[in-house]
């Protein structure tokens, strides 16, 4: 089982403690702020008091055994570098440091931190390309050239079964499940709803509410949604 | 094609912008600091220079014709609020806006803000679950219930074919692709390495570096990660 070591209780580090805590991971939580270290420590294994940029401080810790480092702190670009070059002294296998700015990035990179997260470069990326492809509900890489993504149902593919639609020769895309709603009234008469991973044959017809589970190339993928609805 | 209007260009603003824009969207930026107005200019449709506070200032934006407007400044709490109570008069059919702590979510729910957004939460979910659960290279939710996954193929499953593993019926896991790289030699003599996806039959052996595609319950593919390595 693996120990984390989260320094800076900010809103990211702080949710990352959170997560990883209900996940049933071991994890030491640093501030110096005394309010957010009271207020995590129900949550956390330890969570310690400490001024990180200060070499005596940081030697209190317990850092021996932490196999990940998370640098969280954000705005204050000189505590989280400084943090990161002391901890690099302390052979942690692995050490994520938050970065604002490419510049800050690169500073990193130099005195070794194993992994830079930009949350806002990263989170700017996912909700833009949600925005401009709303017809994908989801899309995860499986390559650089190919993906899995959620779709609906085209209305022109309704009440067709998916023999006949032939999409992985006309279209290049393979249906590999699709999840159906079902409506049901329970026993006291209130509507219920309930959805179902469905993998199909060729003989099964789709349904006006389905979302298809493709496999394929991107640029399949998006002229899929292109198509008529 | 739809318009978005993006009020706030902080690094999560400008990345949202930069993002939509190299996709094809129409964007018009907005901010009050014109460095980085000069900056965007070049990238997005507009980029206008306004006090997003002011209701005679942001009278003058065009706003008639945006389809969303995200509202993605972050630390000036005053400002974000005070923007999406503005831009609500302005009958846009989406507003999607940042918040930074929950009572500040609470607050641009009961204003109307149709969606909201916390970056640092987000990030911080994700980041703590790659964590917890490394050998899922990545996992995107189909239902409540069940995902897709890439997870790396155990050692104890190299050289055996996937009719005989029979991961359906003992493990309740769909293989539905997998990803196998090819390292090959170019004419020069260089070592050239490239993906390849591969719609897997059942006699097809499974090699030591291939990357697994499967769809199950979640609770089954954590399963799945815990077989012996
Ligand atoms: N020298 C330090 N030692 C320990 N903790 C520190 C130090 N400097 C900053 N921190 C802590 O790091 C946390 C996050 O820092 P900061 O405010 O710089 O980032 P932020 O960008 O506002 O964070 P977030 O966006 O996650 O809310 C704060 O709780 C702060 O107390
Ligand atoms: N009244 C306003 N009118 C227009 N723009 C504004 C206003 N107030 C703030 N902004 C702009 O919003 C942008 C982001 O704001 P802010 O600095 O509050 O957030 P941030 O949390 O630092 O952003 P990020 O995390 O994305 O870098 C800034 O470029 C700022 O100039």
């Amino acid at each position: 089982e693996k120990i984390f070591a989260v320094i800076g209780l900010g809103n990211f580090g702080y949710q990352i403690c959170e997560t990883l805590a209900q996940q049933g991971g071991e994890v030491i939580a640093v501030d110096n702020r005394s309010e957010v270290v009271e207020r995590i420590k129900n949550i956390v294994s330890q969570a310690i008091l400490v001024d990180t940029t200060d070499p005596e401080s940081i030697s209190s810790l317990p850092l021996n055994d932490v196999d990940v480092a998370i640098i969280g702190i954000g705005e204050n670009i000189e505590a989280n570098i400084l943090t990161t070059a002391l901890l690099k002294q302390y052979n942690i296998p692995r050490i994520i440091a938050r970065a604002v700015t490419p510049i800050h990035e690169r500073v990193l990179r130099q005195i070794g931190a194993h992994e830079i997260i930009n949350i806002e470069i990263n989170e700017g990326k996912r909700i833009a390309q949600k925005l401009i492809a709303p017809e994908i509900l989801d899309q995860v890489p499986l390559s650089e050239s190919d993906s899995v993504a959620e779709v609906f149902v085209p209305d022109n593919f309704v009440d067709k079964d998916l023999k006949s639609l032939d999409l992985r020769n006309k279209m290049n895309i393979n249906v590999i499940a699709l999840k159906r709603k079902h409506r049901k009234v329970d026993e006291a008469g209130n509507p219920e709803s309930s959805e179902e991973l469905i993998f199909p044959a060729g003989d099964d017809v789709l349904q006006g509410d389905d979302i298809l589970i493709l496999v394929g190339r991107n640029k399949d993928i998006t002229n899929f949604t292109r198509v008529k609805r």
